[in-house]
């Protein structure tokens, strides 16, 4: 039987609001040791997502605002969405992480390569 | 019958050297679509790694300098290692790419979570 999302992601996220200082977010990725921080509004829905990747960019370019460099449009997935469904979005996009939203795209997890790979290699 | 590193990895990496400017390596990073950018010395050896997590960090600290934010213990892999071992070495130390090394410890490919979960439904 091949595992949904809701089995593979992680529920606990760490997420930022799109008006925090980019340096603070950058921080709180460091301090948690985690890749992706979806941006979320007052009442938790999904409006972008910042990588590591965003905010080495940030560092080339010299860009100084989180809303200069998060994504905008955002690849999500459902709870009982396929892992192939996941994989082929992380394929097309060149993506390594995806929040998981609910009906009112509220994000209530993620899951990431790190996660998948990390299943289908159970014993670790 | 389970893969090997060589089977999975991408032969084609992005290196850099100890001595190039920081800002210099973020463009490389970003220009690349990339996320781990071995350190190789003059003769292509191994020398540390550095990450689009590792330049989040230098942009949260306001490090300029790519000796103060690179990984000098770098965890590899080798040509003929099991995916198994590799995703154990990723979930061990809680990262998601490993250099694969000759036995002199020249830098051959690069191995991530995303070859991986992608190589499992390989459809994608
Ligand atoms: C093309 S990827 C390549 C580097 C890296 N693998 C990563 O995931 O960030 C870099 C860009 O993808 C964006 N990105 C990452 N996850 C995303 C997602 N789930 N939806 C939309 N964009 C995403 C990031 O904001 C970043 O601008
Ligand atoms: C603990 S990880 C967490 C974030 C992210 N998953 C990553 O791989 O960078 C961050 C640190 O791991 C280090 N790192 C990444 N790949 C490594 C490897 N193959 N060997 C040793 N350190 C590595 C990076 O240089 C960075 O300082």
């Amino acid at each position: 039987r091949e595992p949904r999302v809701r089995e593979v992601m992680k529920a606990e996220v760490v997420t930022a609001k799109p008006t925090d200082d980019i340096r603070a977010v950058a921080k709180l990725l460091v301090n948690r040791g985690v890749d992706h921080i979806p941006i979320v509004d007052d009442k938790g829905v999904l409006v972008g997502i910042v990588t590591s990747w965003d905010l080495a960019k940030a560092l080339a370019l010299g860009k100084d605002r989180l809303m200069d460099v998060m994504t905008r449009r955002v690849v999500t997935a459902g709870l009982d969405d396929s892992i192939d469904s996941v994989v082929s979005k992380m394929s097309r996009y060149n993506i390594s992480g995806l929040p998981v939203v609910d009906d009112r795209r509220r994000v209530i997890g993620l899951i990431t390569a790190d996660d998948i790979s990390r299943r289908l290699y159970r014993r670790f």
